[in-house]
């Protein structure tokens, strides 16, 4: 599932 | 990564780059807010801090390196540039931004996905991003000007967002379980503001229009 910690948004 | 997302970057980019070359091209910053702009490079400071240490891609490397650059450019140009420096209107560009960063602080301290330092900082910039544009807004609403403030760097600020917005919506249904309350709900804000921003900046254009025309 996604993970909001993930960064790869600019 | 999908093309909405891709063409949102790339709007966000050229905008930042269609204001720098305008205030190269006129040697002028007539009607910029230089607190927006600062602001702005808080938020890619504060944003990109994992530029350090997390490798995600040589695209999402090259953009962060080049929304700071571009960033700290526009800023260098309105305090130091011998000319532009002094079309900077500084009697009227005056809000307050601790009204913006403290409460953002509080906020990004109370509410984040994980209570770490760039977690937090990651959290701070994207609430930050969302009222950045206040003083740029308040100080057309007094001025009205809008010499630099060109129609296509307002056209390619509206795409960014509207563009990011379709970005959401995509990864919404088609990734199972993506949701980021967080990025949402600021960034809506932040596209409500930008709208209102639009509004003042056609109403500026107008008013601009009308005195220009020939009696």
């Amino acid at each position: 599932a996604f993970d909001p910690t993930t960064k790869d948004e600019l | 990564m999908n093309i909405f997302r891709f063409a949102g970057d790339m709007t966000h980019l050229c905008s930042i780059v269609v204001l720098l070359l305008k205030i190269e091209a006129t040697k002028s910053c007539a009607g910029v807010s230089l607190r927006t702009q600062e602001l702005y490079a808080v938020v890619f400071v504060s944003r990109y801090l994992d530029l350090f240490f997390t490798f995600i891609s040589v695209y999402n490397t090259v953009m962060k390196v080049f929304f700071i650059t571009s960033s700290f450019c526009i800023i260098w140009y309105m305090r130091h540039h011998r000319i532009v420096s002094q079309t900077y209107d500084r009697e009227q560009d005056t809000f307050r931004v601790a009204f913006l960063v403290v409460p953002c602080i509080f906020l990004a301290l109370l509410v984040n996905h994980e209570f770490s330092m760039v977690e937090v900082l990651w959290t701070f910039s994207i609430y930050l991003e969302s009222v950045a544009i206040l003083p740029q807004l308040i100080l057309l609403q007094r001025t009205f000007n809008v010499d630099t403030l060109t129609s296509n760097y307002v056209f390619l600020l509206g795409a960014y967002r509207a563009l990011y917005i379709l970005n959401w919506l995509y990864r919404y249904f088609t990734e199972p379980g993506y949701s980021q309350w967080i990025v949402w709900s600021s960034g809506t804000l932040q596209t409500a503001i930008y709208c209102d921003f639009f509004y003042y900046y056609v109403v500026s254009w107008r008013k601009n229009e009308r005195l220009s025309l020939p009696s």
